[in-house]
């Protein structure tokens, strides 16, 4: 799988993912990618790009629970995205995002994701582990 | 606030002890696509654009599960999906069952923007991808030899894998894999 978000000045947001899916998958299974709010989602608030067993993805609608956890409670990008992470099944999830704040966070709960980001204030990243 | 962009190539039990010379191709792409990212974001380009151009260059990178490089299904065919999703309109397209089309990503997008739905599947996704007139080619441009020989051994495993569990190289074969449910779910 593989995927970006991103946040321009104006705070306008975008997500996009795409993937290959399961070594071994049955043929014509739909994994969590294109299921909007499970691997990939957007509103006014934040974009989630998720990687990870798709099957867990979608059960957990982890994409926009991150976006319903700052929407209805409050939380900060950092926070929600922990906490989603934090309550799915470990060894199945990463996600990367950004805010309409221009804020970014990576979490995952896998042995490693293959990721990278930048902001406009000079920070960068690209890492694995 | 100021712009910002995150990417990812995937998670999974991605070992400790990856060989660099899996580890340098990837992290340099990952470097790649970032720089792809932000000089589109300097240049003001709306992030939807953004996020679609570094999709499309993950996508034609052979070393990240999606476009070329995409791993196999049982019957060792491709099968590729993607979305794309705006924050502020909460336009969205999606495709899924892709097996002819170079960047699935650009097609949901064409969903997003040329049609009424959400998302389009198989036949109807391959059809409506001839229409729009986006690039494709033979299945056989996706498949990549460590693929075939990853969905190989998931089937003498008799499991499937998530991105970046690794081939096991065949000197280690010699070994008796001690592969379990971890090291498959990788």
């Amino acid at each position: 799988t593989v995927g970006c978000v991103a946040v321009d000045k104006n705070g306008n947001l975008a997500a996009a993912t795409s993937t290959g899916g399961f070594v071994n998958k049955m043929v014509g299974r739909i994994g969590d990618t294109p299921i909007i709010g499970a691997g990939t989602y957007a509103n006014n608030l934040c974009a989630v790009s998720a990687t990870g067993r798709g099957e867990t993805i979608i059960r957990g609608t982890v994409s926009r629970d991150v976006a319903a956890l700052m929407e209805y409670k409050g939380l900060s990008l950092k926070e929600a995205a922990a906490y989603v992470v934090e309550c799915n099944p470990r060894g199945d999830v990463g996600l990367v995002a950004v805010s309409a704040k221009g804020e970014v966070t990576m979490p995952f709960n896998t042995t490693g994701m293959f990721r990278a980001c930048a902001t406009e204030d000079g920070c960068s990243e690209v890492a694995i582990w | 606030m100021g712009w910002a962009i995150a990417l990812h190539g995937g998670a999974g039990d991605i070992p400790l002890s990856l060989p660099a010379d899996r580890r340098l191709p990837r992290e340099a792409a990952l470097h790649h696509c970032l720089e792809i990212g932000v000089a589109a974001l300097k240049a003001r380009r709306h992030p939807l654009d953004v996020v679609e151009l570094v999709v499309r260059e993950l996508e034609n990178h052979p070393n990240f599960n999606a476009g070329k490089g995409s791993v196999l299904t049982s019957r060792g065919t491709v099968e590729m999906e993607a979305c794309i999703m705006d924050g502020n309109s909460k336009k969205c397209g999606a495709v899924s069952g892709l097996t002819t089309v170079v960047n699935a990503i650009s097609l949901a997008r064409l969903v997003m923007d040329n049609t009424p739905h959400i998302y389009l599947g198989f036949d109807g996704a391959e059809a409506f991808a001839r229409e729009q007139g986006v690039e494709i080619v033979d299945s056989s441009h996706f498949i990549t030899p460590e693929n075939i020989e990853r969905l190989k051994q998931a089937k003498e495993a008799d499991s499937v894998q998530i991105d970046y569990t690794q081939p096991i190289q065949k000197d280690e074969k010699s070994e008796s894999p001690t592969g379990n449910e971890d090291s498959q779910i990788g």
